[in-house]
């Protein structure tokens, strides 16, 4: 479902130059569950805005659902990653302008044959599962932190994607709330086959996945 | 030292009240390193933004240090605020058009009888703490999140204030640095004598401060 091959990320400031990849070849199969762990700038956001085309690569290619994504051209990517992923950021990145409930639309908002209310009901749908039911009206800075995480994996989830990439999806939650998102990350991975690839710093966490795979400056050391 | 007398904190939206905190009653002693803990919503970033004289109760009184700062007017409540207290946001608040060492440099700029050269020399001691000696001349957009998290942590202890009020310092953050992290802290309260309040979702972290306060939905619960 995911093949990296030979991924290289350079990042260059004015005066320090970061290998941030360095050789990476990583295959995740359709339908896997896998959490990705490692010290605090070691390469896992990288690897993630990658695979979510987000971020080209410096060198390497990557395929996704058996297509050769890295030379596809912006338009065909962006409807790509509309279609198949569902991306919860490590710093959420709502729309401050937008309520919550238009926040979680977003992505149906670009999909043929969704009308305007079925998006509606599959975004409270959406808060329900995530508690949020009550602030559907709110705006993002009128939220808790937690609140605005879970904001990001209704959006990331509303659309049935077929990979959602999640970067440390619970670390602003509490353990009774991050049980919760795992278990609807967990029933996605088991009702609906989605493959999930969670970056996460929990031990717990990840050992509730089929398979971690543990980074280390750039490189992946298991 | 910190001392919350019937605290009350309402929000208003178009169409929902909040009550974020109800009638909190909360003394902490000077010297104390104390845990906050609770699901996420229940009110812990408001009662530290509150504590930290960043946002004023609806009702109720707070002492800081013996002072009634309620009742202070804004320029002395920013004076104040700069010299006695150290505050780590959950969203970390850097600013974006300054480099890492600019941002830690920041409390120190507004204080009287330290050079430039001191406050550069104190920037990159508390850098060098928190593992991003290699990162001073970055830009936070530049940087992962637990980097970010850290470059927040750098410069909420740089001013080696009285209070440190620290929003889930950890969150972002593997276990080995986490530990790092909650080491500074118990250093600082140890050597330094520094309070310290601390809200976190991670028991593990909460054990090893003094005392765990817990709340649920505006309320003190133990
Ligand atoms: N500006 C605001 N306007 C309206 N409601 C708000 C505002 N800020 C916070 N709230 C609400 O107040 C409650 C408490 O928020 P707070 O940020 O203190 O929670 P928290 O305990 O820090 O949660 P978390 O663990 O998720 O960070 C939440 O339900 C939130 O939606
Ligand atoms: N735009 C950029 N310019 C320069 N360096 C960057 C940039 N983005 C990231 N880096 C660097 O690349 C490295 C990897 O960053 P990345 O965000 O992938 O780390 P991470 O493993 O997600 O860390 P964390 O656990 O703290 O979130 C870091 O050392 C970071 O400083
Ligand atoms: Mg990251
Ligand atoms: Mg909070």
């Amino acid at each position: 479902m995911i093949q990296l091959s030979n991924i290289e990320k350079v990042y260059r400031t004015k005066t320090i130059e970061t290998i941030a990849l360095n050789k990476v070849n990583l295959g995740i199969n359709k339908g896997e569950f896998v959490a990705i762990m490692g010290p605090s700038g070691c390469g896992k956001s990288t690897l993630l805005n990658i695979m979510g085309l987000l971020d080209s690569p410096t060198a390497g290619t990557i395929s996704l659902d058996g297509q050769a994504v890295t030379s596809f051209g912006d338009k065909k990517l962006a409807n790509f990653r509309n279609k198949k992923l569902g991306f919860i950021f490590q710093s959420y990145h709502l729309i401050n302008d937008l309520s919550v409930l238009d926040n979680v639309e977003l992505p149906l908002l670009y999909r043929d044959g969704v009308s305007g209310s079925e998006r509606r009901k599959r975004a409270m749908e959406a808060l329900e599962k995530v508690g949020l039911s009550a602030r559907m009206k709110h705006y993002p800075n009128q939220l808790s932190g937690g609140q605005r995480q879970r904001v990001a994996i209704a959006r990331a989830i509303i659309g049935d994607p077929e990979i959602i990439l999640a970067d440390e999806p619970t670390g602003n939650l509490d353990s009774v709330m991050g049980e919760e998102v795992i278990n609807i990350l967990l029933n996605l991975n088991k009702t609906d086959g989605t493959t999930i690839v969670m970056v996460t710093h929990d031990e717990h966490m990840a050992n509730k996945t089929q398979r971690i795979i543990r980074f280390f400056d750039g490189q992946q050391v298991n």
